[in-house]
């Protein structure tokens, strides 16, 4: 562990907190994707599949549990219980032209052709893309709640923090996984345009509104 | 150098 990876994730923790509080306390889901987050919730039920088999660290287990159980509640906060809240109209990107090219990249390039391998695999390459549907949303709204942006932004520099992660084990454990490495670029790199206007906007008590 | 599985991140 190095302060780069604990620092990336708790400021996924603070990501899924900041909804789930954004949420809860104003009893709607407006402005997020519900298909984003069914795929994180694809995303961490198929890599956390070794929960039970592989113990690593109290750390990683309570973490582990704390990602599948909010992702799952965020489900249903979207999907039952604040369900009139939920923005259809503008939720509709393709959620299948993410998952297919995803499977077969994760039978076609992974570490090991195993099933639990190759879940991983498609899970690190799933969780790449899978704020696409919610950026999408963003720019189909053309503006996001303040709350909204400030989620957007901890849950784009947690994997930003993971690239420094990479870094430093290349360099001080001689460690690096490329899939992990090459997916977590692509992914931040996804969001740089809303860094831009967070760092831009938000900050400044600015609204989050995209140029039209 | 050798290439593994980053299985303790999360």
């Amino acid at each position: 562990m190095n302060v780069f990876r604990l620092a990336g994730d708790l400021s996924h923790l603070l990501a899924i907190i900041i909804l789930l509080l954004k949420i809860w306390k104003t009893r709607s889901c407006a402005g997020i994707s519900g298909r984003s987050q069914i795929l994180f919730a694809l995303v961490y039920t198929t890599r956390y599949l070794d929960l039970f088999t592989n113990f690593i660290s109290l750390y990683n287990s309570v973490m582990k549990v704390f990602f599948i159980s909010t992702s799952c509640a965020t489900i249903y906060l979207m999907y039952v219980k604040f369900k009139a809240t939920y923005d259809h109209n503008h939720d509709t990107f393709r959620i299948g032209f993410l998952l297919i090219p995803v499977t077969i990249l994760g039978l076609l390039i992974n570490h090991d052709f195993t099933p639990l391998e190759v879940l991983w695999t498609f899970s690190i390459y799933l969780e790449s893309v899978a704020i696409l549907p919610q950026l999408f949303m963003v720019s189909k709204t053309g503006d996001a709640e303040t709350i909204t942006s400030h989620y957007l932004f901890c849950l784009g520099l947690y994997r930003a923090l993971y690239i420094f992660n990479w870094i430093y084990r290349y360099y001080f454990e001689g460690f690096y996984d490329l899939i992990a490495i090459v997916a977590g670029v692509v992914q931040t790199v996804l969001y740089c345009d809303f860094f831009y206007l967070y760092v831009t906007r938000v900050i400044k008590g600015k609204a989050l509104k995209l140029p039209a | 150098l050798v290439e593994q599985k980053s299985k303790d991140e999360l």
